[in-house]
């Protein structure tokens, strides 16, 4: 099970969007879900950057045309996990 | 909402009115010129990436949903401005509120595979719950008459805070065996409790694999989901299967109607086969839909139950 330690080593938090979140408009919880597998595993990559070279600003960027914003995120070996707002 | 990236793959879910689509074109510009990746191919100008998924449930209420997403059709259309080997498909009961979309790529076994080629084992296993029980959505609810009340310390961050203990409450840390404390493998978790009501967290197990839920508890449009991509199999050294899964969320939603979809690319997974006879296992449930489908490099398993009355 988690440990009460796992909320204090977020690799990213945004504090003020937390605080001021509003959820009272929420009304679809359904959700839209899309992967894209660029390549069938990290091995078959041939240039040196991958997905996880992209900065924070990027995905910032990539998000503000879907309408979401980041929460906080975690890394770990082999994934970056974001938390949305939405 | 949630954005999982690995290095060679990215799963995006987000639920409301965002516009999920719209970061298409952005993202291969953004692949192109940061990672010097090109998908795009000399004909027409569309990108041919290994696989692209692109699914969901029908909307709940789709006339509130921006432009191209208020329907499936107009979805479809998008994608194909991007990608000329999708195959679009509508399973289940093609009526109002009974039916679930999928758009899948053909696999592009042309992507240059590296010097070890090894393609993942994947598989993925969601429930889609509406109408929950009001004292199981109840938990996820955090205002002022909610019962979930938690002491928060100046300076701290509420909602993560208070994420956490929803979580700790309602045991959906406790979802895979192996994820308890005295197991080798790793455990993160990042949760975030909204404010009036709603939740929604990731939680990653092994370094690699993750399970993600996200809850919206108002009444009258009840709803909570379940996306997981661990093969509890062979990670619970055949202690546990996606049974054993669905049974644990299902306890703590209590649904009236859920449907559940499960892509593996091995006809023979425990999980699968599992799945397949799993009518008996549910005695509070009756089946609407059960469908196979047999996709290029997959196989897809979905079910529709709703509670008996």
């Amino acid at each position: 099970t988690v440990t009460i330690k796992e909320l204090t080593n977020h690799n990213y938090i945004d504090h003020e969007l937390s605080a001021t979140l509003d959820s009272t408009d929420a009304f679809e919880g359904p959700e839209k879900l899309l992967e894209i597998w660029f390549f069938p595993h990290k091995k078959s990559i041939t240039t040196e950057k991958t997905l996880r070279n992209i900065g924070m600003d990027r995905w910032i960027e990539i998000l503000k045309l879907v309408k979401c914003e980041v929460l906080s995120m975690k890394k770990t070996k082999e994934l970056d996990a974001f938390l949305l707002s939405e | 909402s949630s954005l999982f990236v690995f290095d060679h793959k990215l799963t995006m879910k987000t639920c409301g009115t965002t516009t999920t689509l719209f970061c298409l074109e952005k993202l291969f510009q953004i692949v192109e010129q940061e990672l010097s990746w090109a998908f795009r191919t000399t004909q027409g100008g569309k990108y041919k990436p290994f696989k692209v998924f692109y699914s969901r449930r029908c909307f709940l209420f789709p006339c509130k949903q921006a432009a191209i997403h208020q329907n499936w059709a107009d979805e479809v259309d998008y994608l194909n401005k991007f990608f000329d080997n999708g195959k679009s498909y509508s399973v289940g009961r093609n009526d109002k509120s009974n039916h679930w979309n999928l758009y899948v790529t053909e696999t592009d076994r042309s992507t240059p595979k590296g010097k070890e080629y090894i393609e993942d084992d994947d598989e993925t296993f969601e429930v889609l719950m509406t109408e929950l029980d009001p004292e199981c959505a109840s938990k996820f609810v955090c205002g002022p008459e909610a019962s979930t009340t938690a002491l928060v310390e100046p300076n701290e961050d509420k909602g993560h805070n208070l994420g956490y203990q929803m979580t700790k409450n309602t045991r959906l840390d406790e979802i895979y065996v192996n994820s308890a404390q005295d197991s080798d493998l790793s455990f993160h978790h990042d949760a975030f409790a909204f404010t009036p009501c709603g939740y929604s967290s990731n939680m990653i197990l092994a370094e690699k694999y993750y399970y993600t839920l996200h809850v919206t508890p108002e009444k009258g449009w009840s709803y909570a989901s379940f996306e997981s991509n661990i093969p509890v199999f062979d990670i619970s050294q055949g202690k546990q299967d996606n049974l054993d899964v669905l049974l644990h969320i299902l306890n703590v939603f209590q649904p009236r109607e859920f449907s559940m979809t499960f892509f593996t690319k091995n006809y023979q997974n425990q999980s699968f086969q599992k799945l397949l006879s799993i009518n008996e296992s549910l005695p509070d449930y009756i089946k609407l839909d059960k469908i196979v489908y047999d996709l290029d490099d997959y196989h897809l398993f979905y079910m529709k139950l709703q509670k008996k009355i």
